[in-house]
């Protein structure tokens, strides 16, 4: 567990979070 | 066996000792996701910002999420009551969090609340510095660093350019809001060993 972002599940919710805009790029 | 969450991000610090350890890591996930996602819908606001990598933007946001909710939820902290407004509403004293285990962290953030309120800066004024607290071209794991450090000047200059504008006499207050960056960053540091401390004994 040394990295907190990753404990609190962080990088999960904002890749989600990101995943509209990020599909939009990748067209 | 830690069993107060004295998180604002949560509905209360009260935890029911009859919940698992999974149980109490889900709601507080479940509690604070909202604000995340609000983070998230915030950066791909700031102009310039879904230019970047798909890495760095997440690499911005694991790293800057919680400065940015800092910023955002300074009201929760009442400095002059000395009271902080968890997720229900409801308010609790400092010295009620301080008996359930709150530390360092929490004196920080109301003397970061105080020194940044001081300021009397306006909404546009806190979105503003808040994109240049997620836009920082000096957090790890970034692989296209030049593209962040421009965006980075560029939300800088804006940034001094509305403060400029709208404090004509005060330009001081540019300088001392830069130096919350680093206030901000040690304030990250604490809560980070907070979390992975409750994180070992969940």
């Amino acid at each position: 567990f040394s990295d907190p972002a990753s404990n609190l599940g962080l990088e999960d919710i904002i890749r989600k979070a990101l995943m509209g805009n990020m599909e939009e790029k990748q067209e | 066996n830690r069993m107060h969450l004295v998180c604002p991000m949560n509905t209360s610090p009260y935890v029911d000792p009859q919940k698992s350890g999974h149980s109490i890591w889900e709601e507080f996930s479940m509690s604070f996701t909202p604000a995340v996602r609000e983070v998230v819908e915030f950066a791909k606001r700031i102009p310039g910002f879904k230019d970047l990598s798909q890495h760095d933007q997440v690499s911005l946001l694991k790293a800057g999420t919680f400065e940015v909710l800092v910023v955002r939820f300074t009201s929760l902290f009442d400095v002059k009551e000395r009271t902080v407004t968890f997720l229900s509403g409801r308010k609790y004293s400092v010295d009620a969090l301080r008996s359930l285990g709150a530390g360092d962290l929490l004196n920080s953030m109301f003397d970061f609340t105080e020194k940044l309120r001081a300021l009397n800066l306006g909404e546009e004024e806190i979105s503003l510095f808040t994109a240049v607290v997620l836009v920082s071209a000096d957090r790890s794991g970034l692989e296209n660093v030049n593209s962040v450090e421009a965006l980075q000047e560029t939300l800088i200059r804006a940034l001094r350019s509305l403060i400029t504008k709208n404090h004509p006499n005060e330009i001081a207050i540019f300088t001392k809001l830069l130096l919350k960056l680093p206030d901000l960053r040690s304030l990250n540091n604490m809560h980070s060993e907070q979390l992975l401390a409750f994180k070992v004994q969940p």
